[in-house]
């Protein structure tokens, strides 16, 4: 990694890598200087277990995914923010994915409170609360606390 | 700074006041297409002094106040009550509690405040900036914004990874 | 709707409002033509049940995704297209939603084949057959054609 | 024109000869992350005469053809066929089974097939014209184009569905 990374970005390169393989199980991601020398910038370079070094366009939509949280978590951990909001990030991982990706933010709850918007069961399984919103016929929202195994139950998880 | 509370009144969808309380660790936010999940979201980074509206899915900020529905009629503003615990002293601010709040009116008028006191945007931003709240990329992640991360420019890239340091 | 508008687009209009309308279970959408002058163009407005008509900006993940279906099969139903690849659209969708979706796909399987990408239980419900896609350890896609039943018993539907 | 069967072998991740079977209605496809869902689609995208790589998330076609793994060297040629049912004579010709092929090569050659004969692009396009799925933007949907259709400038939009026309 180039010494142009500043001491940030050499720590966030280097949990990026570690992130990119627990939630890959597998396969190596790093940093590096943008090789376009008028634009000091920085390319994410991906390798998903068993296949060979591409360029991102040609990750899939979930390893896309997959590999952007990996790039957030590795930010949270050198940077931590007291929470963070995620807005259907899971959407389009699989249901083993999103276990990996949950059992990732458990390891930064110590230092970040997690709100996690989601659509999707296996995230609803893993939290320790939970919200549910809707919606009247008069177009106004509320929001019902829900004891997480009623919820687990109406979600039919 | 931990969110204990956000008390939400007028703010887009959430006509009523609407008090929620967050807890350590995961918090899911579940519900139907369209019923204010997001809005929620939405809610707490306004609160925390965004600035440009359309990080907020609004041409302008009079859009925020709850504008009425088929049989509802419209507000004339919006509020939102962060409670933060301040015990770690994240925030520069010699309390252990303390509200953050911010208002807008339809005429455009608009207030922060700190534990019930008006305080300048700037103020704010310098407050929240200790605990590296303000204008904090990673602090509010939607779907489009997974690809943002990886489809940036990556002359933007170092920018917003230099930022968080 | 100005007469600007051709005849199919009248149609796709027409076709348009009555899909919104059933996966909406409400409300109401229509095209237009564009207010700039300059640039001959068409507008989209939609209208969920309830709620205020407002800019298309302003319409939930969801929302945005069922309003951009509908308009889909409005033109499938104008223009019937033999087959037609959806990669994924269902990603936004709740569990309701995701009904109403297949429900109006099956309107148009008289006409047009569907071949569904998906992650989500809803959809496999609706299929008529499945297949199931696998890579290999070393980087190959290989197909497995499963019966429908055994599918929904793995995908735990 | 009914879709019967799709026979892919060396495009992308699909180095192995695979044949899959189309049936009438809703025909599912389900699998993990990266295993190859929005391969199988664009490889009958590509057949269908796709000109621009762009669409199939490739800078350049060679980028189609199988180019290894970790463990698997990388192939020479990729090639799909399309078996189709057109007793209703939607594709204009006189074959109530047509077979429609796409070959590439490595240094770039190209070949276009119908019932294994050999046709110019232009003859292929005119062919899939008439039964509507020569470059029909409304074929192959993906993520991306959900919002898309409601995004594009109307000046677009309205080209878009008067191509449908
Ligand atoms: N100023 C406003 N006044 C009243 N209602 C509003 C206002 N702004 C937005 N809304 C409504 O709030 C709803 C937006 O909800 P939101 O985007 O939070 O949905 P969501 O729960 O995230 O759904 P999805 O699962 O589809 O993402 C929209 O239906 C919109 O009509
Ligand atoms: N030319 C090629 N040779 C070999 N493998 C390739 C080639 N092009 C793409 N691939 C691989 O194929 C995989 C792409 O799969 P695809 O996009 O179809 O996944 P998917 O099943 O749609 O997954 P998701 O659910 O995440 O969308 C990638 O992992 C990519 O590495
Ligand atoms: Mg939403
Ligand atoms: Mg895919």
């Amino acid at each position: 990694i180039a010494e142009q990374f500043s001491t940030t970005l050499q720590a966030v390169d280097h949990e990026f890598g570690i992130f990119f393989q627990r939630l890959f199980n597998g396969g190596e991601a790093r940093l590096r200087t943008s090789v376009d020398p008028e634009e000091a910038g920085i390319d994410i370079v991906a390798r998903p277990p068993g296949k060979r070094i591409g360029s991102l366009t040609q990750l899939s939509g979930g390893e896309r995914a997959l590999t952007a949280v990996a790039l957030l978590l590795a930010i949270l951990r050198v940077r931590p923010a007291p929470f963070c909001v995620l807005d259907e990030v899971d959407a389009a991982l699989d249901e083993r994915n999103v276990g990996r990706f949950t059992e990732a933010l458990r390891e930064l709850t110590d230092r970040t409170q997690f709100i996690v918007i989601t659509h999707n069961r296996g995230t609803i399984e893993a939290a320790d609360t939970m919200y549910g919103v809707s919606m009247d016929e008069g177009g106004v929202s509320k929001v019902i606390s829900m004891k997480l195994s009623e919820a687990r139950r109406a979600a039919g998880a | 700074a931990v969110l204990r509370t956000a008390t939400i009144v007028g703010f887009k969808s959430f006509m009523n006041k609407t008090t929620i309380e967050f807890a350590p660790g995961i918090t899911a936010i579940i519900g139907p297409n369209g019923s204010g999940k997001s809005v929620l979201g939405e809610s707490i980074r306004w609160v925390l002094a965004e600035t440009n509206p359309r990080h907020l899915r609004a041409k302008k900020s009079e859009e925020l106040i709850f504008g009425g529905s088929e049989t509802r009629r419209s507000l004339g503003m919006a509020e939102v009550v962060l409670h933060v615990d301040n015990s770690s002293q994240r925030l520069p601010i010699d309390f252990t509690e303390v509200e953050i709040g911010r208002r807008i009116y339809r005429d455009g008028a608009s207030e922060y405040l700190v534990n019930g006191a008006r305080v300048r945007l700037r103020d704010m931003e310098e407050l929240l900036a200790g605990a590296n709240l303000a204008d904090n990329p990673f602090t509010f992640i939607g779907q489009g914004l997974v690809d943002q991360v990886l489809a940036l420019r990556p002359s933007d890239r170092r920018l917003v990874i230099e930022e968080a340091a």
